[in-house]
């Protein structure tokens, strides 16, 4: 409830003209931001808590999967899928009619396995992410590609998951995996702290 | 320098040899279908009086008519089967990625605008365009906070005899999720992902404008210029437009329902949620 309410809180505030037409002074609409972005932030665990309940693995207690959200896939970011070789992608549909998406996960590059409840392998593409993104000096993402595959026959009000596996093609991909990130010199420490005031923002 | 095409099995886009979006290609029919960027300059009022205003948060004021970003558009081109992409710059501050999937039958125009140039010290705002061949007589529709389709006339009100002294501003509306026109045969309607101001300033195209940066204030709130910056530079926008084109025939669906249901899709969409799964297999997941 607590979570629940500071959203009611930021959505009162956002009822004001200002919020809705972006006519307030720069440091009201970064607090906008703030308020919102911290709010919803916050109701990642009422989500988590409710996908939980519904989703069927809760009988077994090692698996209540974290549900995590990525808030930036807008700019081709998202930590959870740059970095993991197997995870899942679950799609909570909100509407009153079955759906379908073509989903977009950022990802270093490989290939990658999908994998729906029925064991089906969904097709996939691996497409670059354009220059002009990458070239964005505060995004802060080893991201070079996405990972694109059609998620369809999605319930109504209801979720479907999947199983993405990165594909380790050949020995050589094995023997040639991708460094784990070295622990940044001190030329990089910039970028660290660069990273860590950019999550505060 | 050669024509580009992307597409699926319901429709095809071309580009021509500038990099331009040029044609759209429906059960075997090509008709006209041109995007581009253009940008207006903010008017420099001397906020005296209501007609001298500056161009800002809280008006769309720009000084003289469209101004064009470029002559030639870079292009790479994505082909797969899932999907078929080709990613086009326009300037260092504007690129758009054009984008196809395999199994939809509208167009996804993913655009990113920033930071808006402004060392010349003239604040700019930025406009999507589209241009096809349809006769619309100066008659486009806006809906209403994504419901009811409002009838939009160029240089004309309902209710009064109106002398539009800003020709371009005047014919601007609120388009919060859709701006179509049509003729008796052909019908582009555009579904934006925000609220946006619109209009269709010639017969046959649409326009929406995606960001904008002000240098003066408009002396109608807060005393300051709508120039938002990140980390010290002005602010970078991403996001998109769906276009839905095709023959205006009495289908069913009619075009005018596929819309509908492409706008919910768009604006009420799926809820992603990610969970590493560390050492589980897929068979204990199943």
């Amino acid at each position: 409830e607590p979570h629940l309410n500071m959203l009611r809180e930021a959505m009162g505030v956002m009822q004001h003209h200002d919020a809705i037409t972006g006519t307030e002074k720069q440091h009201v609409a970064n607090d906008y931001a703030r308020m919102l972005n911290r709010a919803v932030r916050a109701c990642g665990a009422n989500t988590k808590a409710a996908l939980n309940q519904i989703h069927p693995t809760t009988d077994i207690p090692q698996y209540t999967f974290a549900f995590e959200s990525c808030h930036l896939l807008n700019v081709s970011k998202c930590e959870l899928t740059e970095t993991k070789d197997s995870f899942t992608v679950t799609l909570y549909n909100p509407l009153a009619h079955a759906g379908h998406e073509y989903v977009r996960l950022p990802v270093t590059g490989g290939r990658y396995i999908v994998r729906d409840y029925r064991n089906v392998e969904v097709s996939s593409q691996i497409v670059p992410i354009p220059q002009s993104v990458l070239n964005l000096s505060y995004r802060f993402s080893n991201a070079t590609s996405e990972l694109v595959f059609l998620a369809n026959e999605l319930p109504p009000l209801g979720f479907k998951s999947y199983f993405v596996t990165r594909a380790i093609d050949s020995l050589d991909d094995f023997l040639h995996e991708a460094p784990a990130p070295a622990s940044p010199p001190a030329a990089d420490q910039t970028l660290a702290k660069q990273q860590e005031t950019a999550q505060w923002h | 320098s050669q024509e580009v095409t992307i597409g699926n099995k319901y429709l095809n886009v071309s580009f021509d040899s500038n990099g331009f979006l040029s044609t759209i290609t429906i059960d075997g029919v090509t008709n006209r279908l041109r995007q581009t960027f253009v940008y207006y300059e903010g008017a420099l009022g001397n906020n005296e009086e209501f007609r001298n205003r500056s161009s800002g948060a809280y008006i769309f004021r720009p000084n003289g008519t469209e101004k064009t970003v470029t002559e030639n558009v870079q292009l790479k081109v994505v082909k797969g089967g899932t999907v078929q992409e080709v990613h086009q710059v326009f300037s260092e501050w504007i690129s758009q990625v054009v984008r196809v999937y395999a199994d939809e039958s509208h167009v996804e125009f993913e655009w990113m605008v920033g930071p808006i140039p402004v060392e010349d010290g003239v604040g700019k705002e930025i406009v999507s365009r589209f241009y096809t061949a349809a006769q619309s007589s100066g008659v486009f529709w806006t809906d209403a906070n994504g419901r009811e389709m409002m009838r939009r006339v160029r240089n004309h009100r309902d209710t009064w005899n109106v002398d539009l002294e800003e020709k371009i501003s005047g014919n601007y509306y609120p388009v919060t999720a859709k701006i179509a026109l049509e003729d008796e045969n052909l019908r582009l309607a555009v579904l934006n992902d925000r609220a946006q101001g619109g209009s269709s300033l010639e017969d046959g195209s649409l326009e929406l404008m995606v960001h904008r940066r002000l240098l003066h204030d408009d002396a109608f709130g807060v005393e300051e210029a709508l120039n938002e910056k990140a980390f010290g530079q002005g602010l970078v926008a991403r996001g998109k437009h769906w276009v839905v084109f095709g023959a205006k025939k009495p289908t069913s669906p009619t075009p005018e329902a596929r819309e509908r249901f492409l706008q919910n899709r768009v604006l009420l969409p799926n809820w992603l949620f990610f969970s590493d799964v560390g050492e589980v297999k897929y068979e204990d997941w199943q």
